[in-house]
């Protein structure tokens, strides 16, 4: 299985070296096998992301947004490479500002025709790409119960019951 | 193998018998918080096979059977099922006749379990088992729970590992 | 010191169990010592919180927004017990909805008349609360600027240098 | 002891000297992913005394140097002034014929750091006693540094306490 994992392993780090380059719009990125030690015989999987105009560096010192569009990257790099039938996100889209939004929903836009998304968020334009919208209330405290929702103009989400 | 409906029944905040058909490629699941969003995603990674109380944010497993509220008393079981098509082909050899698959999981206080495929009872190595090599399992990649998008940069290099070891 | 840690925890709980009911509209909420063990001989603190309609239940089985409005809660009440001349909140309302967004601008409203709050944040809703907003740019990739900002109507915040 | 002014050059991204007042009670930093928001935060954080390069996001203190860019090469220094106002009278003693005070820190690549207050070289302990018992200070309760709202949530027991501690 480690021969598999090789193989795995560079295909996705081809991936991941065209993909981020494009969610940042310029930069590169690599994935990187750390050496093997004592402790931990398998090698590890190192990522190191550098945005347009900035220096490579380590990714703690990446911002909160970048550090959740790489991962982003990160994942729909191995998804490329094993596609899985759905994929389910819960509010991945939190840190992101509204141009890095549009550019997670063109990822998503890209993946899927081979495999179906279910997208939690509170985020009006993640919303507004949705094909299909369920609500969850809570109007009797305590007990979830699920709508229809119909996005509206600019008035709020409208929960339909 | 995508999903095409779920049904929950006592599982967390959904005490009543709720349905959620899932007819689109991108769906979104929106509401206020607290109202049980994430429990949705809690009860598709629990009848997949899931069997860590803490990654589904409780400490016993017992913490997914409806614990009360102001208006309803506790339950004493939580049933989830999940429905997948087979149009996209990726199905095992042995269930290549049908159209939809159901899986479903029951846990009752007393802590006994029931799992079930098309409704014929089996057991959670059977279930594990249908998703090997798909893609898609309780801890697959293709699951990111809330606060967990992190997990892939802030992770230590061998746990990251993992993640490309489930696609190999 | 140990009287002293006493009688701020008494102040501190107080304030938590009515401060919380009125971040939630309902509920309770208690502060609670643990029982001092050989590792730790100092007592540790404990959240209990029960939102409106719902069980007393353990702190990690309440969901993302209800935790943070939670932590904001805590926070708030050791900030009313020991105010401090300012604060800096770096996008704690990214988990809240719409709803509880404003129910933590009414908090700040109320402390503000003590100490003055920096807030970074993606959120219109908690731009619109500011009294001066600053925008920071990086035109010049890896630079950072500043510019005095200006919030338009619909259109997206106007960035003017 | 509000914040009237912050000063920053060569740290971070901020190469240039910027400075950012602050004359309002409720003051909102908006702007892209990655334009520098949360650098600000570690501007104040890192003047006031805060020692530790892990909690600024970096491995050694010398990451706080702006380190180049594609137009710029990196700098030789960090250097940082946050100027305070003393009219809510919240100011020690020795302090109390100023109208506002200055603190300054700068961090060489060879490692040097100088400190001061009011442009006169001090020792580090000065700031951080300049700040004891105001409920400021580099770790206090009145920072909340970007996804750590959970931490007071997620915390330990007695990593809880002390946030409460502080306040004591
Ligand atoms: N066994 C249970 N019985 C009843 N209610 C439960 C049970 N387990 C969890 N809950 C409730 O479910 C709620 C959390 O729901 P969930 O985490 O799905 O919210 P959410 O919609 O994701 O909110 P957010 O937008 O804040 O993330 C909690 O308030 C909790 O009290
Ligand atoms: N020493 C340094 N020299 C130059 N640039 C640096 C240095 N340290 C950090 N940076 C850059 O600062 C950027 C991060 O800025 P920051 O974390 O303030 O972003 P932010 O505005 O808070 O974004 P977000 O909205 O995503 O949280 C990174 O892209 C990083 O490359
Ligand atoms: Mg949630
Ligand atoms: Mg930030």
């Amino acid at each position: 299985t480690l021969k598999r994992f090789e193989e795995t392993f560079a295909l996705v780090s081809q991936r991941f070296e065209t993909l981020l380059p494009r969610l940042f719009r310029g930069g590169r990125a690599e994935l990187r096998l750390t050496e093997p030690s004592e402790e931990h015989p398998n090698p590890g999987v190192e990522l190191l992301v550098q945005p347009p105009g900035k220096k490579l560096s380590h990714i703690s010192l990446l911002s909160g947004g970048e550090k959740a569009l790489a991962a982003v990257g990160f994942i729909f790099s191995i998804f490329l490479v094993k596609p899985s039938p759905f994929c389910i996100l819960d509010e991945v889209d939190a840190p992101l500002d509204d141009v890095n939004v549009e550019r997670f929903q063109q990822l998503i836009a890209e993946t899927v025709s081979r495999s179906q998304f279910i997208l939690i968020t509170h985020n009006r334009r993640t919303m507004e790409h949705c094909q299909l919208l369920y609500g969850v209330t809570m109007q009797e405290p305590g007990i979830s119960r699920t709508v229809s929702v119909r996005l509206q103009d600019d008035s709020d989400v409208a929960l339909a019951s | 193998m995508k999903i095409k409906r779920l049904e929950l029944m006592g599982f967390k905040s959904f005490v009543d018998p709720t349905v959620v058909n899932f007819d689109a490629s991108i769906i979104g699941i929106v509401g206020p918080n607290g109202c049980g969003k994430s429990n949705v995603v809690d009860a598709i990674r629990w009848v997949m096979g899931e069997q860590s109380a803490k990654s589904l944010r409780g400490h016993a497993m017992e913490d997914v059977i409806f614990n009360g509220s102001d208006s309803r008393p506790p339950l004493g079981m939580a049933e989830v099922a999940l429905t997948f098509s087979t149009e996209d082909g990726i199905v095992p050899p042995e269930y290549a006749g049908f159209s939809e698959i159901t899986i479903t999981r029951r846990l009752y206080r007393s802590g006994e379990s029931e799992y079930l495929i098309n409704k014929t009872a089996c057991r959670l190595r059977d279930i594990v088992e249908l998703f090997l090599g798909t893609g898609v399992g309780h801890r697959a990649y293709s699951v990111i729970e809330q606060g967990r998008i992190d997990f892939a940069i802030n992770a230590k290099p061998e746990d990251r590992r993992l993640l490309i070891e489930e696609a190999a």
